[in-house]
């Protein structure tokens, strides 16, 4: 176990163990803006953590990241922790985050799908969804993106409990989802909700579940063009952006969509690194690099939510 | 631990929608045990999809016979595993 969060190791993949104890450490060393707020229990009791950086004030509008809701995207997570140092290393530091915080909290949830991610480590490094079991069944897990209350079980899912994409018996049958569904609503100030993937370096924005542009496009594609300039400043690696179902394919029932139609306007989610090289495999020496460009995209975000309020 | 020794990734070029479509065919046959990466889309969309070894004949075969084409991404999965936990071990020792 690393003494500190300065001497973790931020370039090799972590267990669930050792990324839970660096979010204890980095909590306690920086109390008076880092806590950590459990949000509820995965299907095998795991506990499931939220950091919440706040410099003050009582249920301040919110940005929302979170990484790993499809476990065995490993780089996604161990950008998650990169960028929970980042925030305490920048805060009082880079003026951008430091206006942010001081405006605006951010929730970090770095294992959304604890249960998986155990298991990429214990059984199986390919494994995808939750672990919940489907009554009827032999097949285990739900994926989580496609669990979501927006367009659920339409096309673009998978019915079948077997599949990769099988979208669960009903929405926010996954209490992985339910327990971010609930803080979401209670919380009622959330104004972004980034959702990080890999791989395939995308940047989107609702809709996946309909060809329907949303409401707020044109916006969010202009976001998600600084965003991805901003990206690529670092390495030069590019981005395509745009709506889900057009940059990729059909989804329904997945993450942004529901937030954005709960009233979250900046909703997006990535696909890291890489084209076609590594795919979920990317190798370790790859994740700081990872994380480093994609914290300038989520600047980007954050920024432009706390100077258009709404 | 589930073994992948032997399991290719592939990347396969879809030129047209007819292509795209025989490629959903695959996503089908559950006996392949198939894991696409990056399902099939559109035209021009790269598709990713892990092979496992008893199942890697087959869905050349069929790639070739309709004229699809496709490059190994990933030779062996089970190696970049191995590299992968070996990195993780150096680092704790």
């Amino acid at each position: 176990r690393a003494t500190s969060t300065d001497t973790f190791n931020y370039a090799t993949y972590h267990t669930l163990e050792e990324i839970y104890d660096f979010i204890d450490q980095l909590v306690a060393e920086h109390p008076q803006l880092v806590s950590k707020i459990q949000i509820g229990n995965t299907y095998e009791g795991r506990p499931i953590y939220v950091l919440k950086f706040s410099t003050g004030g009582n249920n301040r509008p919110a940005i929302w990241i979170d990484t790993g809701i499809h476990s065995r995207e490993w780089v996604t997570q161990a950008s998650g922790v990169w960028f929970a140092k980042k925030i305490t290393e920048d805060y009082g530091q880079d003026p951008t985050v430091t206006s942010i915080l001081d405006n605006l909290d951010v929730f970090l949830e770095i294992v959304t799908n604890p249960d998986g991610f155990a298991f990429t480590h214990s059984q199986n490094r390919m494994w995808r969804k939750t672990r919940s079991r489907t009554s009827g069944s032999f097949c285990i897990g739900v994926d989580p993106n496609r669990n979501w209350d927006a367009g659920f079980g339409k096309a673009g899912a998978s019915s079948n409990p077997c599949s990769d994409t099988y979208h669960g018996k009903t929405a926010n049958s996954e209490v992985e989802v339910k327990s971010i569904v609930d803080f979401v609503k209670n919380h009622g100030n959330i104004k972004a909700f980034i959702s990080i993937h890999s791989y395939s370096q995308l940047l989107l924005y609702p809709y996946g579940y309909t060809s329907e542009p949303a409401p707020d496009q044109k916006e969010l594609h202009q976001v998600a063009k600084s965003a991805v300039t901003a990206l690529a400043s670092l390495y030069g690696t590019k981005y395509q952006y745009g709506s889900i179902i057009d940059t990729i394919y059909q989804a329904s029932g997945s993450t942004v969509d529901w937030t954005y139609n709960q009233g979250i306007k900046y909703s997006f989610t990535f696909e890291l690194r890489d084209t076609g090289r590594y795919g979920f495999l990317l190798p370790a020496s790859q994740i700081i690099p990872t994380a480093q460009e994609t914290w300038l995209a989520l600047l980007t975000i954050m920024e432009h939510t706390q100077t258009h309020p709404y | 631990s589930e073994d992948f020794v032997g399991h290719q990734v592939l990347r396969i070029s879809a030129a047209n929608e007819a292509q795209v479509q025989k490629v959903a065919e695959l996503q089908d046959l559950e006996h392949l045990q198939l894991d696409f990466w990056r399902g099939p889309a559109r035209p021009g969309s790269p598709i990713d999809v892990r092979v496992p070894f008893p199942s890697i004949q087959a869905v050349k075969i069929f790639l070739e016979a309709h004229g699809i084409g496709y490059e190994i991404m990933i030779e062996d999965v089970q190696t970049l595993l191995d590299e992968e936990q070996e990195q993780m071990s150096a680092f704790r020792a």
